[in-house]
């Protein structure tokens, strides 16, 4: 869904 | 991913790298404070626990692991090895962390995207991350040799969250991503408390001089 950012950072 | 995140990324890996050396190779971690060593443990384990739900990519789990890996392994060796142990500045590392544990987690239950675990625990990571450098920057304003291996690893650490700033902003316009407001104004405030530590780093860097930190 878009609503989240994935979390792809550390 | 771009070359702000990748440079953000290195300069976090070298700064954890520098204090492995000088804690396995030096057998000392004199200046280094165990508070904010434990505080990034916490930091780790709750921004890490989709580690096992979700999959970016091999360099995003390797990265994760290494970080979980590593800051324990600092927390152990800082609290267990014979040697080491004897090196730690036990009587100046005096601040508590619940003041900087507790406000966050309650800042976190407050102010996050959705109220869910994993939600709420990344929110936190962030907060605490943002301030967990606070105890290392208050004991080296109490002592007065700094080594150049503790002051590089303390750059290091703050130079990583500004790369971040760098790749978020590059990431809002070049990659057209969502504005993301916890992460940013964390970050943001992350590398602020590193300003005053900058100055005097790159003063001293420039008058070649031992770093020396105002009381």
């Amino acid at each position: 869904e878009c609503f989240y950012e994935p979390k792809d950072e550390l | 991913m771009n070359a702000f995140r990748l440079a953000g990324d290195m300069t976090h890996l070298l700064s954890i790298i520098l204090l492995l050396h000088k804690i396995r190779a030096m057998k000392s971690c004199a200046g280094i404070s165990l508070r904010t060593q434990e505080l990034y443990v916490i930091v780790f384990v709750t921004r890490y626990v989709d580690l096992s739900m979700k999959y970016y990519s091999f360099y995003n789990s390797i990265m994760k692991i290494v970080f979980l890996g590593t800051s324990i392994s600092i927390v152990w060796y800082m609290r267990y090895h014979k040697v080491v142990k004897q090196t730690y500045n036990k009587d100046v590392d005096t601040f508590r962390h619940i003041f900087l544990i507790l406000p966050c987690f309650v800042l976190a239950l407050l102010i996050n995207r959705a109220f869910t675990v994993i939600e709420v625990l990344w929110t936190f990571s962030l907060y605490l991350e943002a301030v967990a450098i606070l105890p290392q920057l208050v004991l080296l304003q109490r002592s007065r040799n700094i080594d150049n291996l503790t002051g590089n690893y303390v750059f290091l650490l703050g130079a990583y969250r500004a790369f971040y700033l760098l790749n978020w902003i590059y990431r809002f316009f070049i990659e057209n991503h969502q504005v993301r407001w916890i992460p940013w104004l964390s970050g943001l405030l992350q590398t602020a408390i590193y300003a005053d530590f900058f100055y005097y780093y790159i003063k001293s860097w420039k008058n070649r001089e031992k770093l020396k930190l105002p009381a």
